[in-house]
């Protein structure tokens, strides 16, 4: 629910009430880590770990269906939509024309709102390893869930043998995103 | 003047998380 500003304010405020927006969003991926089976079974350093960074990722997934490819739009969840060429003046237009690129790919699969879920539980625990110590118990977390993953999907789709191998290619995708684009600024005002 | 802290996407998303995990020790 991102109050981005109407046009009469300056960039910079949009800037800050854009930025706002990713705490309540980080919160609730952090939450949402939690209730993954498995998950708090993992050292609470390689949680954090985890968390750091597999979170963007996550973001980006969660965000897909905030973007309308067709439209080049991004409603968010007040209600409030905005043209690519309006959200532009953020200065994150490189990260937005990957995003629309990133959610046409993953809203062609047509997934169900659990099948979702359960992809990005399997984003989380596929991040990046550099930090974890218990590589092992993170490998046997994540190997669970694509199986949990492709048995769910499978069994809704038992003719349809492509659609998991191309969810699965979903991921090297999220990770360029989150190399390519996690290191953009945000801005908060200290008052 | 307003003074701002100016911070990478992913080092906010990093505090955050330091912030919960902190909190729920």
């Amino acid at each position: 629910s991102c109050p981005v500003a109407p046009a009469s304010r300056s960039s910079q405020e949009v800037w800050e009430s854009f930025s706002q927006c990713f705490t309540p969003a980080v919160k609730e991926v952090v939450e949402f880590a939690k209730s993954i089976p498995g998950f708090q079974t993992l050292s609470q350093h390689d949680q954090v770990m985890l968390l750091k960074s597999g979170t963007f990722q996550v973001l980006m997934v969660r965000f897909c269906s905030l973007f309308d490819p067709k439209e080049r739009t991004v409603t968010f969840l007040n209600g409030q939509t905005y043209s690519l060429a309006s959200l532009r003046a953020l200065g994150m237009g490189s990260l937005l024309d990957a995003m629309f690129e990133f959610s046409e790919k993953l809203g062609s699969l047509g997934l169900e709102p659990d099948e979702m879920a359960l992809f990005m539980a399997v984003v989380l625990v596929s991040a990046d390893r550099s930090g974890i110590v218990e590589v092992g118990a993170v490998e046997q977390l994540q190997e669970n869930l694509i199986k949990a993953l492709r048995s769910l999907i499978t069994s809704r789709r038992p003719d349809d043998s492509t659609l998991f191998p191309k969810l699965l290619l979903r991921l090297p995708d999220l990770r360029t995103l989150n190399n390519h684009h996690s290191d953009k600024l945000l801005a908060f005002r200290i008052d | 003047p307003k003074t701002h802290r100016v911070m990478t996407l992913a080092d906010h998303i990093s505090h955050i998380i330091t912030q919960d995990f902190a909190r729920n020790q």
